[in-house]
C-alpha cells in the first residue's frame, strides 16, 4: 500500500482520495472548508481542516513521506501555485496539480508540477476520441510507439485472417479475438473474423492510424 | 465523417467540439454566451448564439440529423434538463449529458440521457487507478468481461515464461512484449522477461485483479 496526500476535496480531489482509499492505500486529505472535510472524513485515513498555502502546516504533515501529492484546488489559482511550490520545496517526490485552463497549466508546469491535469478539457478530448470512431472502442498507447486498439468487426474486416493480410496491408497484427464471451489468443491464419467479434490489434502508431482511417 | 451538435461551449463542451472538428467531423455548437461563441467559431463548422432550452431553435437545427448530441451545460441544471428532454423528444439518436454531481447524474439518466459524464469525478477516479498501481501503466476493458493490462516488468515477474506459469497461477496470458522499441507478439514459452520490459497481458477481469493485487 502507498501513501497519498490530497489537497482540496472538491469533486475531482474527493474522487481521487476516496478511490485511492478503496484501493487500500493510506490517504490524507486537507481542505480549508469544514463542510468538505466533514463529507469526506469517514472515507479516507485522515481528513484535516487546514490552509494548504501555510508552509508550517505542510512541514508538519511531512510532504516527503508521500508517494504522490495531488493539489486539487481550481478556482483559487494563487493557492494552487503556493501549495505546489511549497510541496516541491519540502521534498515531495511526485506532485500532480489540477489546472482550470491552459494558461494555468503552463504556469504550473513551469514552477515544477510533475503532472498537470485539466479534468474538463481532458475528459472532453477523450469523449471526442470515443465518438469519432465507434468501431474503435478503446485504445492503449504503449510507451514505445506501439498502440493497441479494440475494434468491433464490421463488413470491412470480415473473413479469413490469411486473406485479410492485415500485417502486409496495414502493418498490424490481430492478438486476440473475443466472441460470445470466449477469447482466442493469437488466432491461427485460418481463423475467420465475423461481424460483431471484438478484436485487439497491435502495431506501430502510424500503422494503427492507417487502419483507423480505413475503418472510419 | 459524422455530424455532432454540442450545446454549451464551456471547457468540456469546447474540448469535445474542437477535437471532433480536428478529426474531420461536422460540428455545430450553440451557446447563449456571445463571447463563448466568438472564441470557438473558427474551430468548428458552425457556431450559433442561441438558448438551448428553446424548443423552436432545436427544431430548426434538426436534432434527428446528428449522430450524437452533447449537452455540456453544468451550473444551470434546469437548462441542462430542458435541453436533454427537448433533444430526445425531437428524435435525437444519442444524447450525452454532462452532470455536475451524482444527484444530477441520476436525474439525467432517468429523463432519457443515453450517457452521463461527470468530468471532474470521472477524471479523479481514472487518476486514482493510474496512481494505485504504477507497474500497471494502462488498462483496456473489453466488453465481454476480459481485460488487457500493460505492465512494466519488475523483479516479481522476471524469468522464463514457462517457469512463471502465469496462466496456471493467475489465469492470464502474455500477448506482447516490448523491449527497446521492438515488439514480440505471442512470445514462446522459452522467452525470458527482463526488468523494464513493457508487457500486455489478457485475462478475465477477476484474474487481472488477482495479478494487480500480487503486483501492488
Ligand atoms: N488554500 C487552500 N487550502 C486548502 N484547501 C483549499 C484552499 N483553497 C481552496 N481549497 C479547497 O479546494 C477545493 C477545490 O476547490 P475548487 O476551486 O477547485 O472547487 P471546485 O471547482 O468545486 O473543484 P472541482 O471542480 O474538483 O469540484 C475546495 O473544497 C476548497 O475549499
Ligand atoms: N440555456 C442555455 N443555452 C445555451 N447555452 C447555455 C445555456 N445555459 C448555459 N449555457 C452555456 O453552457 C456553457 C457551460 O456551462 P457551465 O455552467 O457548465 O460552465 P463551466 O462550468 O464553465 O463548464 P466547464 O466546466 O465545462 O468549463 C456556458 O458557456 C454557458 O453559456
Amino acid at each position: 500500500a502507498k501513501q497519498f496526500l490530497v489537497v482540496g476535496a472538491g469533486r475531482f480531489g474527493a474522487a481521487v482520495a476516496t478511490t485511492l482509499y478503496e484501493l487500500k492505500h493510506e490517504v490524507v486529505v486537507i481542505d480549508e472548508d469544514e463542510e468538505a472535510i466533514e463529507n469526506i472524513m469517514d472515507k479516507v485515513t485522515h481528513a484535516l481542516i487546514a490552509d494548504a498555502t501555510d508552509e508550517a502546516t505542510l512541514r508538519k504533515i511531512g510532504c516527503s513521506n508521500f508517494d504522490a501529492i495531488i493539489i486539487a484546488i481550481g478556482e483559487n489559482f494563487e493557492a494552487n501555485i503556493l501549495a505546489t511550490v511549497a510541496a516541491k520545496s519540502l521534498g515531495a517526490q511526485h506532485v500532480i496539480s489540477k489546472a482550470k485552463d491552459l494558461l494555468s497549466a503552463r504556469v504550473l508546469e513551469r514552477i515544477g508540477a510533475d503532472m498537470v491535469i485539466r479534468p474538463e478539457h481532458d475528459m472532453g478530448v477523450r469523449l471526442a476520441g470515443q465518438l469519432s470512431s465507434p468501431t474503435v472502442i478503446d485504445a492503449l498507447e504503449m510507451g514505445d510507439g506501439h498502440e493497441v486498439i479494440e475494434v468491433e468487426i464490421s463488413a470491412k474486416l470480415c473473413g479469413r485472417l490469411a486473406e485479410l493480410r492485415l500485417p502486409n496491408r496495414f502493418g498490424v497484427q490481430v492478438i486476440t479475438v473475443s466472441r460470445n464471451g470466449e477469447i482466442t489468443v493469437s488466432p491461427h491464419a485460418d481463423f475467420v473474423l465475423q461481424d460483431g467479434d471484438m478484436v485487439l490489434l497491435v502495431g506501430h502508431s502510424e500503422a494503427i492510424d492507417k487502419l483507423r482511417t480505413y475503418l472510419a
